[in-house]
C-alpha cells in the first residue's frame, strides 16, 4: 500500500504524449502522498515539490523551444521519474562519507557517536570500529561512556570482545572524564582511533546535552555522528536541528534500514543541518555497516 | 476563516501541516479532516471550531478502543514484543515494579537470548525492583528459556510473569517465526498464555508503525500498546492509525528512563498534547 504514490503518479502520464501543467499537477499530489508516507517532514515536502513542479514546467517550455510543439522522445512519464529522482537526490545531497583521520602527534583520531534512546548507537560504534580497522587499517580503541542505562558498558564489551577490538570502561565514572582518559591510555597504546559510545538522551534534555558539550570541550572530537532510526517520524527535524545547535554535528548514521521503514526522515535532516548521511545500518550483525549512496536511497524514499 | 459550506484549500493545508507533523498519518488525516467537513457542510461548525472538532474525532478514534490493563486474579503471563530500541525491557522493568506495588508476585523471563549485554540489562532491572528472573544459557533457544521460565515461575509462585523477547524488525520473517513460537510455547507452558501481548511503539516513530502493529498481530495477536519516550518531543500521533488497523489499547506510556516513568494511557490528556 506504501508503494502507491510514487507508481500512481507514474500512472498519470500513461498513454499521454507531452506533459501539461494538468497531469504535472495530478503527479505532484500523488507523490505528495507518498512523501508523507515515507515520513519525509512537511516543509521538505513542499519545497521539494516546488522544485520539480519548477523544473517540470521548464522542460514543457524547452520541448516546445527545441522541438516546435513536436512530442517528446521519452516519454512523459520517464521524463517526470527523471526529474523527481534527480531533485530527491540534489536534496540529499553529493556524496560525502569520508571521516575525518588525523595522523600521528595530532591523534588519535576522535570519533563520537550521539542521539536519542535506543538510536542504535552502541551497535554501531561496534560496527564502525570493525570498519575502521578493516577499511582504513586503523587500531581503534571503544569507550563505554554511557554510565547510565543498565548493562550498556557490558554490551560494548561484549561487542569488543566479539571483535577483538579493546574497550576502554570506568563503571559509575563521569562520562567526560572517561572520555579524556580513554584518549589518554589510545596514544599510550598506540590506538589511533577512539570511537566513544554516548548514552541515548533527549535533545531537550539540557543537562544530558550539556554533558555532551563537556565531552566535546575534553576530547575534540573530529567526527561527531548522529545515529537516527530509519523510523523515525516527523519530529527528525527538531532532534537533528538541535543536537546540531548545541554541538556542531559531522554527519548522521541511520540505522535499521534493513527494515521496509521508507526513512523519509534521512531527507529531512539533511535538510534542515545541511550535515551529510554518512553510513546506514543494515542489521545487527558488526559487519552491517555500509556507506551511503544517494541515488539508491532516492527510490526508497519515492517510494 | 468564514463559515463556509466546506474548508477552502489554504485552510486544509494548515491543518494537514499540523497532523502531518505530529506523525498523524495521511489516512487518519483524512479520517479527521472528513469528520470536520460534514459538520462544516452541516453548518454546524465555524471557522474556530476546526481544533475542537478535530481533537473530538481524534478521541474517539481512540476511545473506540480504550480500556485499562486490568489483570485477573490467577497467574497471568504478559508477553512483550516490538522492534529493536522501542524500550521493552526498559518498560518491563517498571512494570513490574508497578505490578509488585500493587500487591502482585511478579517474575521477568530473559526472553532475548541474542542481543549483546540483554540478560545483564533485564537482571540489573529484576535487581532494582527485587523480583526474581529466569535466565537461560547465553545464545539458548528463545522459546525453551520461555517455556522453563513459565514452569519455574509458577513453581515459585510467581503470578505476573513478564516475557522480554529480543528486538526484530516486522519484515523478518525467521524472527517472526520465532516469536510466533514463543508465543505457541507460552500456551504449551501455561494455558491460556500468554494473557496479554503488548507491543511496545516507540513514540518517535513515523508511519511505520502501523506496519508494525499489523505484522506483529499477525504471528503473536496483540491485546495491548506502549507508548514509549513520550517525554521528548515527539508525538506518537502514529497511533492513530494503529486504532483502526489493530483495534487494540494503549495501556501505558512511557515518560523517562526511571523505574516509575510510567504511565496510564488517558485518551484526552494524549490528544490534547497531540494537536
Ligand atoms: N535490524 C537492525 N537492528 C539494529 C540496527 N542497529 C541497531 N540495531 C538494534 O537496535 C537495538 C538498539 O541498539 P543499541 O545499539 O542498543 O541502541 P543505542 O542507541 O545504543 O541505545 P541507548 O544506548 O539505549 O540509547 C538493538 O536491538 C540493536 O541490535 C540495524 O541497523 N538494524
Ligand atoms: N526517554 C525515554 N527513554 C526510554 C523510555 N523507555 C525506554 N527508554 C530508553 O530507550 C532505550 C532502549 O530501551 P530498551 O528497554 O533497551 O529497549 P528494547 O526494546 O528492549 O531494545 P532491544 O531489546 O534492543 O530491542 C534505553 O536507553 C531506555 O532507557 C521512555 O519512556 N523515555
Ligand atoms: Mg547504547
Ligand atoms: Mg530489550
Amino acid at each position: 500500500a506504501v508503494r502507491k504514490g510514487f507508481k500512481n503518479a507514474v500512472h498519470v502520464f500513461e498513454g499521454k504524449r507531452e506533459l501539461t501543467e494538468e497531469n504535472i499537477e495530478e503527479a505532484l499530489k500523488a507523490i505528495r502522498l507518498s512523501l508523507f508516507e515515507a515520513d519525509v517532514n512537511f516543509q521538505v515536502v513542499k519545497r521539494f515539490l516546488a522544485a520539480v513542479k519548477e523544473k517540470a514546467l521548464g522542460e514543457i517550455v524547452q520541448i516546445r523551444i527545441k522541438d516546435g510543439g513536436k512530442t517528446l522522445r521519452a516519454s512523459p512519464g520517464d521524463v517526470f521519474i527523471k526529474i523527481c529522482h534527480d531533485e530527491l537526490e540534489a536534496l540529499m545531497g553529493p556524496v560525502d562519507t569520508g571521516l575525518t583521520f588525523v595522523q600521528g602527534r595530532l591523534g588519535p583520531t576522535v570519533i563520537m557517536m550521539v542521539g536519542l534512546q535506543g538510536a542504535g548507537k552502541t551497535t554501531t560504534a561496534g560496527k564502525l570500529a570493525r570498519f575502521v580497522e578493516r577499511h582504513h587499517q586503523k587500531k581503534p580503541l571503544l569507550v563505554a561512556a554511557d554510565v547510565y542505562r543498565p548493562a550498556a558498558i557490558e554490551q560494548l564489551q561484549v561487542l569488543g570482545k566479539r571483535l577483538n577490538i579493546p574497550v576502554y570502561a570506568e563503571p559509575g565514572g563521569n562520562p567526560p572524564d572517561i572520555a579524556e582518559r580513554a584518549v589518554a591510555q589510545a596514544k599510550a597504546d598506540g590506538n589511533d582511533v577512539v570511537i566513544i559510545d554516548t548514552a541515548g538522551r533527549l535533545a531537550v534534555d539540557d543537562l544530558l546535552m550539556s554533558e555532551l558539550e563537556e565531552i566535546v570541550a575534553r576530547v575534540k572530537p573530529h567526527n561527531i555522528l548522529l545515529v537516527v532510526d530509519a523510523m523515525i517520524g516527523q519530529d527528525a527535524v527538531n532532534t537533528a536541528k538541535e543536537f546540531n545547535d548545541r554541538i556542531e554535528l559531522d554527519g548522521f548514521i541511520m540505522t535499521k534500514l534493513d527494515g521496509d521503514a521508507r526513512g523519509g526522515a534521512a531527507l529531512s535532516i539533511k535538510e534542515v543541518t545541511k550535515k551529510p548521511i554518512k553510513f546506514i545500518g543494515l542489521g545487527e550483525g558488526m559487519e552491517t555497516l555500509q556507506e551511503f549512496q544517494p541515488a539508491g536511497f532516492a527510490d526508497r524514499i519515492l517510494g | 476563516f468564514s463559515a463556509k459550506p466546506k474548508l477552502d484549500a489554504a485552510a486544509i493545508d494548515q491543518v494537514e501541516e499540523v497532523l502531518f507533523t505530529s506523525d498523524i498519518g495521511v489516512k487518519a488525516s483524512e479520517r479527521l479532516l472528513g469528520a470536520l467537513n460534514r459538520r462544516v457542510a452541516a453548518g454546524e461548525a465555524t471557522a474556530d471550531e476546526v481544533w475542537p472538532i478535530l481533537r473530538e474525532e481524534a478521541r474517539s478514534i481512540l476511545a473506540a478502543h480504550h480500556r485499562p490493563l486490568v489483570v485477573g486474579e490467577g497467574v497471568t503471563v504478559i508477553l512483550v514484543v516490538g522492534v529493536n530500541g522501542a524500550g521493552k525491557t526498559t518498560t518491563i522493568g517498571k512494570l513490574a515494579a508497578r505490578f509488585k506495588a500493587a500487591g502482585r508476585r511478579p517474575m521477568v523471563i530473559a526472553g532475548d537470548t541474542f542481543r549483546a549485554g540483554a540478560v545483564g540489562q533485564l537482571e540489573e532491572w529484576a535487581k532494582r525492583v527485587g523480583c526474581p528472573i529466569h535466565q537461560g544459557a547465553e545464545g539458548a533457544d528463545p522459546a525453551s528459556v520461555v517455556f522453563s521460565g513459565l514452569k519455574a515461575a509458577t513453581e515459585a509462585g510467581a503470578d505476573l510473569i513478564l516475557v522480554d523477547t529480543a528486538g526484530r524488525l516486522q519484515t523478518k520473517a525467521p524472527l517472526m517465526d520465532e516469536l510466533r513460537k514463543i508465543a505457541k510455547v507460552c500456551d504449551r507452558a501455561i494455558a491460556g498464555a500468554p494473557h496479554e501481548t503488548v507491543l511496545v511503539l516507540d513514540a518517535n516513530t513515523g508511519q511505520n508503525a502501523i506496519q508494525q502493529a499489523k505484522l506483529f498481530s499477525e504471528v503473536a495477536p496483540l491485546t495491548g500498546l506502549v507508548l514509549t519516550k513520550l517525554d521528548g518531543t515527539a508525538k506518537g500521533g502514529a497511533v492513530l492509525g494503529i486504532a483502526d488497523e489493530v483495534k487494540v489499547p494503549i495501556y501505558f506510556i512511557g515518560i523517562g528512563e526511571a523505574v516509575e516513568d510510567l504511565r496510564a494511557f488517558e485518551v484526552s490528556e494524549f490528544v490534547e498534547a497531540l494537536f
